[in-house]
């Protein structure tokens, strides 16, 4: 009954973590336990909820990676300011990580058995991604029950989805075979502009049914929320960026 | 007499690849030879200039990377649309390449030694980075003279800035002691956003003359022109993305 879903994309700067924080905080707010973890080295979703990134042993994403037997959950998960909003936080040694894990065998499998006790736990479980398909990333995708991929309005980011969806099916058959798309979410859209209706066709047209109803729009409180520490939802709850993940959250809850 | 600048951040989004291209493209036209080199995986700055990324054994940046010997340079430079402009282009096999490196003797160097040959050859070679701080990056910054980081004027922007500097020390420390920041560029600027202000306030504040004068506003344009194939002054010389980018390179040229 726990959903476990990467968000994922190798392209820079499309909404991976605006959207972990936000569709998190919009389940929760559903009465849902939400456990969000940042995989990311930069830890941008935990310093965008106002948690200040761990380093050296303390206990978070890096030491949950690096132990070996099975770890107790309650030693890496934190309350939000939210009710039901939890976090496992993030931490600039990830990015040594790679290189460190980079012989370890069963190398992409620590993340998964990490993952472990929140079976039960929690109703989804939410994982921010880095900007790459490295060690970090197939980590979250082997964990993962399903995958949600922002795509950003513009070419670039088009461009990069085949190499995306490569990669799900190589981990589909090598390690994860239960790994599914649960959808493909276009952010930052802007109606006015042709190169976003562009890309809004181009997606409907090649992607159909995996494309989300939902489009987040452009929505300048969804980039402030992240200074004060907030979801959008506590932030600014009456701008386009609340109602479009409310709405998001919704036709998550409905899959 | 030839300057290696590599353009970094690991923050992603954040305009490198834009950068890239128009700078370079912008230089170019002011009768300069300027070499583009792709170290992103995600081969943008080469599709944006409406080349096919190389794969297999084709040269570019990947044999580059990972011949032994030093390599002739006539066979990794294409010529691109615009006289002046040349670009080793960039493939996805590069992804690999972190592993595959990841315990050679003197891994950090390969791209040095690869460019070696620029010398006296070019007067701007431009590296675009991935969004990263892992080994690609680092081949850029130890083959580098100097580094442009690109702020997009957003708040997760600037909370990464401390970190990557921290990097530009610690390769300055380790393996490049020349490297120096050539400056720090402003990109997606919006006066009318009260968040943007901030950004660059704080930003004026805190890093002084670093900053460049030239700030690159958010220009529709300059997320078009890469669907054509082209720079924003082949595509809309009209701009102001083109015109913020002539400025730039005006800027580059006289520091
Ligand atoms: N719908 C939106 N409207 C306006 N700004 C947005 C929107 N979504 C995200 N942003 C802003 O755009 C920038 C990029 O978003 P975000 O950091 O969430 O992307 P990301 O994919 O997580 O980036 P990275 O690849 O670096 O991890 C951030 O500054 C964020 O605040
Ligand atoms: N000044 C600008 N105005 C409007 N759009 C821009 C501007 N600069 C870049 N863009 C667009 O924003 C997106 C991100 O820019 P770009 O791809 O250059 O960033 P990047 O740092 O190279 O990303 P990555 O981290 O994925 O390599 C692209 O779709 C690009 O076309
Ligand atoms: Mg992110
Ligand atoms: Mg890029």
């Amino acid at each position: 009954r726990t959903r476990i879903i990467a968000v994922a994309n190798q392209k820079g700067g499309v909404g991976k973590t605006t959207t972990v924080i936000n569709l998190g905080a919009c389940l929760a707010v559903h009465d849902l336990e939400v456990l969000l973890v940042d995989v990311d080295p930069q830890a941008n979703a935990t310093s965008g909820l106002g948690v200040v990134p761990v380093t050296g042993g303390e206990a978070g994403i890096y030491t949950l990676l690096s132990s070996s037997g099975e770890p107790s959950l309650d030693e890496f998960v934190l309350p939000t300011e939210m009710e039901g909003l939890w976090l496992v936080p993030g931490s600039r040694d990830l990015a040594g990580l790679e290189i460190e894990l980079a012989s370890a065998p069963e190398r992409e499998f620590f993340l998964a058995r990490g993952l472990t006790p929140t079976r039960g736990r929690f109703d989804y479980v939410l994982i921010d991604c880095p900007p790459s398909l490295g060690l970090l990333t197939l980590n979250a995708l082997v964990a993962a029950d399903e995958v949600l991929l922002p795509l950003q309005s513009e070419y670039y980011a088009l461009e990069g989805l085949s190499h995306l969806l490569d990669t799900i099916r190589k981990v589909r058959n090598l390690w994860n075979p239960g790994l599914g798309i649960h959808g493909i979410l276009l952010t930052m859209y802007d109606r006015r502009l042709n190169l976003s209706r562009e890309v809004a066709d181009d997606a409907e047209a090649h992607l159909g049914e995996l494309l989300y109803r939902t489009r987040i729009p452009r929505n300048v409180r969804l980039s402030e929320a992240p200074s004060y520490g907030k979801p959008v939802l506590l932030y600014a709850v009456d701008s386009s960026g609340a109602a479009s993940y409310l709405d998001l959250a919704r036709e998550v809850m409905t899959r």
